[in-house]
């Protein structure tokens, strides 16, 4: 167990997230790393579904999520003021749980390095999934995404409020923009995780949320682009590095961890260079 | 205000779709981000003259704001053995946030106190191998500095003074474990 105060992130054997406790109470609570391949269609007729490509306007998985083996190298540091747990799970994909002293409103901190993303043999490229899973939390389909940052919008699985869908993509068409917060609920139990930017988002299974953090394609989805989803930097495929914040309690809670997180403190820096404390104070 | 045109042009610009939901070609992003740039350095001395007028200094502060926190990069706190960090609270209540700098290596230690001259707890650790990598990352960092501020006040800002201390500090240092071998 690692933490302060009374609030612990408690991990298993394997050095994995195992669960959560706060003042006493423990909730299992379980993370894992998966990927999509997405699909590569000939587009050829417009409006053909089955010949689309996953691209920047299309999210369209060819398949369902692979999930990452639960083997990563870990590494934990534990100090007076933050302790981290670290994983490598490949050459491109690593993360940190990070939790600090004092946090106020509570959270763990997830801290995620993905890219360059491989492309595989046959040149598919990859969707790049994180999903939390809250074993004892039984959701039923339902889950709440948040609207610009502002209010929460109670999702449905494989539902439309104003007409009776009938879904050909079972996978994005339950997926979700999410500018800052995801959500589950089993009555008092509610569970976000808040993000540092706009991704997408589901609760695909029973208890977890899914957000998709990269992503890198290979064709294009002739939505106009004229371009394949294919971010490159110094030569390489994008490498991208953010924080996801787990937050356990009640949308109060989380709706505060929103605004600290998006109203971010601004840091000003400035040398202190033959400036002794005294003369500085 | 002249400073403020360039950080206005860029956000009328980026209503478009393509810029808020990404489906620009590659070249017109990058020049999103080169705009972005452009308008957020020519708000430092907006920044600046607001900060110092908060602190009722009569000239402005010479202060940066790190612009690469993001991959742990930030030349200032690397390269100075003793530099002010302060925090600035945008929200209308106080916060308690955690601190992370990137210094330059992952032996030294910091203290960081703030005007009354209390120590605030630190922390140092080192960067994990992946972020060393990060194609086309900046600077020599190699461990991040924490602390706790303790609490912010609203629209308020609190400073504190870091310096790197050559004695071992009374902090226990962080343990490093990896766990038996996964089952």
């Amino acid at each position: 167990s690692l933490g302060y105060d009374g609030r612990f992130i408690n991990l298993n054997a394997n050095g994995l997230l195992e669960s959560i406790s706060i003042d006493g109470k423990n909730e299992s609570v379980q993370m894992d790393f998966g990927f999509y391949k997405g699909a590569v269609g000939n587009n050829e007729v417009f409006g053909v579904r089955s010949n689309r490509s996953s691209g920047a306007y299309i999210f369209r998985p060819n398949g369902t999520v692979n999930l990452f083996a639960q083997t990563p190298a870990v590494t934990i540091v534990q100090g007076d003021v933050v302790s981290e747990v670290r994983y490598k799970y490949s050459d491109w994909i690593s993360s940190i749980l990070r939790i600090y002293r004092g946090a106020e409103p509570f959270h763990v901190e997830h801290e995620w390095l993905v890219g360059p993303i491989p492309f595989d043999d046959e040149g598919f490229g990859k969707e790049v999934v994180i999903r939390y899973h809250v074993s004892d939390l039984h959701n039923n389909g339902e889950f709440l995404t948040d609207s610009n940052g502002r209010e929460m919008l109670k999702r449905k699985m494989n539902y439309r409020p104003t007409w009776n869908v009938e879904l050909d993509e079972k996978i994005s068409g339950n997926y979700y923009p999410v500018t800052t917060r995801i959500a589950i609920e089993d009555g008092d139990n509610i569970w976000s995780v808040v993000t540092d930017r706009s991704q997408g988002g589901s609760s695909l299974q029973d208890g977890t949320m899914e957000l998709m953090v990269h992503r890198r394609l290979s064709h294009d989805d002739a939505f106009g682009v004229g371009e394949a989803l294919n971010e490159t930097a110094f030569g390489k495929g994008l490498v991208v590095r953010g924080i996801h914040y787990i937050v356990p309690g009640s949308h109060a809670d989380a709706r505060k961890v929103v605004q600290n997180k998006v109203l971010h403190p601004w840091y000003f820096l400035s040398s202190a260079k033959n400036i002794p404390f005294e003369d500085w104070r | 205000r002249p400073d403020l045109i360039a950080m206005r042009e860029a956000m009328g610009i980026m209503q478009h779709h393509d810029a808020v939901t990404g489906t620009e070609q590659q070249h017109v992003a990058d020049d999103y981000a080169r705009v972005l740039d452009i308008g957020f350095h020519d708000c430092d001395d907006i920044t600046a003259s607001a900060l110092s007028k908060l602190m009722g200094s009569s000239e402005p502060l010479e202060m940066t704001n790190c612009m690469l926190l993001n991959v742990s990069s930030c030349p200032l706190t690397e390269n100075n053995d003793d530099f002010v960090v302060t925090i600035f609270n945008p929200q209308s209540r106080e916060v308690r946030p955690l601190v992370r700098l990137p210094v330059a290596s992952t032996t030294d230690q910091y203290t960081a106190k703030c005007p009354q001259g209390k120590e605030h707890p630190t922390q140092v650790n080192a960067l994990p191998t992946d972020v060393l990598v990060i194609p086309g990352r900046p600077g020599n960092a190699l461990g991040e500095l924490t602390f706790l501020t303790g609490c912010i006040p609203p629209l308020g800002y609190k400073s504190f003074y870091i310096s790197k201390t050559s004695k071992p500090k009374h902090t226990k240092k962080p343990r490093i474990f990896t766990p038996s071998e996964p089952t």
